[in-house]
């Protein structure tokens, strides 16, 4: 693992003398493969490495007594900082109960957000909140008795029309349906999506425009390569995304697309699905994260 | 495209390894393979910066054409299986659907079997495609033992002498021993009840899978023996080029690849159009 890699690369360089910039180098040589074998995508690997090499020559890593330890700590800090926000870390997800809050799942094709929707009801439910789900998926075949056997299970509403009415009037119609109910959480399940399909892409905009909703959370599969940030950067452009929720956590994907994700949407990640189970979604864990992408 | 008059150099190689890398070829191999054209360039047997990206496209193609396989099942005579594995949300059921047709509309008689009886609406889901595809669908109560309703329709295909039993299973992270058990539960009911017949075990992987493929490939591999690829997704702007790391690590072929939704967006795989695709 990277750890024994840098330590081995330290002990080497050590035995010739006192370390310069250029052994630092050698050492972030390792720390960039580790990265892409993440899956970090190629560019966001470089302006990362960047950022830490200007730590990584300071006197905390030359002079220190362990300096491959100390560059891991580096990379580890660096990495926390670009997951958490740092200093501008998000405020909470805290929607207020006296009125309706309409979140929206978007994402490509399987990546999990009709299951992370129901998650959300059943979560929010705990909390004391009284949500409804929107079978806003006419394509896939079974999408709506999918979120409605979900529904069942946890009690929670679900609105749906059939599939022979379009999605953007779906969420509309379960916004009036909601307001009716008294639900104060809406929780809008759409179909996958290609980011480069310029007509469905065009419908989460259109339902975007006719139920304003307050968070918008792109649904992402942690084992997702090099394109992840492709897909981010085009729904963000597109929809504007608010949060992220990263699924299939408990894989052993590294799950380094979350750095390219967080890096070109900016947006915060809000929870990790971790399992197939409804109680399986947690909110999301900086340093966690970090530690599984190092490996 | 950057080819056609950049200095032949250590940054054409370069340029070359971030289009490896970033198509999810993944490290080791893109490393392995932009070595291999400088030793090509040392040698002097590359002039020009034309060759050097026919050389890389050479030696990407011998990788696939050496694991190539065109599917076992379907021109013989007697009964095949087919069976359709893999992580959740890949494409399975909805492959399932695609291949049904495809044999269908061939003049095979297609039996499926909706092995999946965890999931949410998975049956009503693997249902529609059956009707879409006309063709018969054995099934169980939601819940049930998912080798017992492989069982049931291998009864059912001998019965109705069908050309393919077509099988969907459920998604499973292949870190979860207990669902790779029950995968190998389904494999010993095929083993025992129609070892003669010709199988091929298809794992299916999303074309914007990472360098996780690999896991998910070795240890599928160790609950059931599969015999290929179905690389979902194309249709989108990922590359799927961890295939090139499984064709040459494991040697496993793709068989087939997903372009779309629909029921006829399923193609053969043919690696020039793959290779090419990857320097577009
Ligand atoms: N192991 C695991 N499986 C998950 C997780 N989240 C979702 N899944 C599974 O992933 C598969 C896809 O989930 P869906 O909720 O149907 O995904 P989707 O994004 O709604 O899919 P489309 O609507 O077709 O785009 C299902 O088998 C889910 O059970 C997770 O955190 N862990
Ligand atoms: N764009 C595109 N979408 C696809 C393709 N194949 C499948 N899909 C979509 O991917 C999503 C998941 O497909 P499923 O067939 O449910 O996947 P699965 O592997 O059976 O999922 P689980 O059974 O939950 O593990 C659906 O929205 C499909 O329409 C493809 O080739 N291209
Ligand atoms: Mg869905
Ligand atoms: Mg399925």
């Amino acid at each position: 693992n990277l750890t024994n890699k840098l330590d081995s690369i330290f002990k080497k360089l050590r035995s010739k003398g006192v370390l310069t910039e250029d052994n630092i180098n050698e050492s972030l040589r390792e720390v960039r493969l580790a990265l892409l074998e993440a899956d970090v995508n190629f560019k966001v690997v470089k302006e990362f490495i960047e950022k830490v090499k200007v730590r990584a020559v300071g006197q905390e890593v030359l002079k220190s007594l362990t300096p491959g330890q100390q560059v891991i700590k580096v990379v580890h800090e660096e990495l926390i900082e670009l997951l958490s926000g740092g200093t501008h870390a998000p405020a909470p997800l805290n929607p207020k109960k006296d009125k309706l809050n309409i979140w929206m799942m978007a994402g490509l094709q399987g990546s999990g957000k009709t299951t992370a929707a129901a998650k959300l009801a059943n979560l929010m439910k705990k909390q004391g909140y009284r949500p409804m789900l929107a079978a806003g998926d006419i394509y896939r075949p079974a999408a709506i008795q999918q979120l409605e056997v979900l529904g069942q299970k946890i009690d929670v509403p679900v609105f749906s029309l059939g599939d022979k009415v379009s999605p953007v009037e779906i969420c509309k119609k379960a916004k009036e349906a909601a307001e009716a109910k008294d639900c104060n959480l809406l929780i809008l399940d759409t179909a996958g999506r290609l980011h480069i399909d310029e007509e469905l892409m065009k419908e989460l905009q259109d339902i975007r425009e006719a139920v304003s909703p307050s968070e918008t959370f792109l649904v992402c599969d942690a084992m997702i390569g090099q394109d992840a940030v492709n897909v981010a950067k085009q729904f963000h452009e597109s929809i504007g995304t608010t949060g992220l929720i990263l699924s299939k956590l408990d894989g052993d994907a590294r799950g380094g697309a979350i750095l390219s994700i967080r890096s070109v949407t900016g947006q915060p990640i809000r929870f990790a699905s971790v399992g197939e189970k409804i109680e399986d979604l947690e909110l999301f864990l900086p340093e966690r994260m970090a530690s599984r992408i190092l490996g | 495209l950057f080819f056609g008059g950049g200095k032949l150099d250590e940054e054409m190689l370069e340029k070359l390894e971030e289009i490896l890398i970033t198509s999810d070829i993944g490290v080791s191999t893109s490393l392995k393979l932009v070595d291999h054209l400088r030793q090509l360039l040392k040698k002097g047997s590359i002039n020009t910066p034309e060759q050097l990206q026919e050389a890389l496209k050479t030696e990407l193609l011998d990788i696939l054409s050496q694991v190539a396989k065109p599917m076992s099942v379907g021109d013989h005579q007697g009964l095949g299986t087919i069976m359709l594995v893999g992580v959740n949300g890949t494409g399975k059921t909805t492959a399932t659907g695609k291949i049904a047709k495809l044999f269908h509309q061939d003049g095979k008689k297609v039996i499926l079997a909706a092995a999946d009886t965890f999931r949410a609406a998975a049956i009503d889901q693997l249902e529609v495609w059956a009707y879409r595809a006309e063709c018969p669908l054995i099934k169980h109560a939601h819940g049930a033992d998912p080798a017992a309703v492989v069982f049931d329709a291998i009864t059912a295909s001998k019965a109705r002498q069908a050309d393919i039993l077509l099988i969907d299973t459920a998604g499973r992270l292949h870190t979860k021993i207990n669902l790779m058990e029950e995968l190998k539960k389904i494999g010993r009911v095929l083993d025992r009840e129609i070892p003669e017949a010709p199988r091929e075990t298809l794992l299916v992987l999303d074309a914007t899978t990472g360098q996780n493929a690999i896991q998910q490939a070795k240890l599928f591999s160790e609950s059931v023996p599969l015999s290929g690829i179905i690389l979902t997704k194309l249709d989108g702007t990922a590359k799927g080029g961890i295939i090139i790391t499984l064709a040459d690590e494991m040697k496993l072929p793709v068989k087939l690849i997903g372009v779309g939704e629909g029921i006829d967006d399923l193609r053969e795989f043919n690696p020039d159009y793959f290779v090419t695709a990857l320097f577009e």
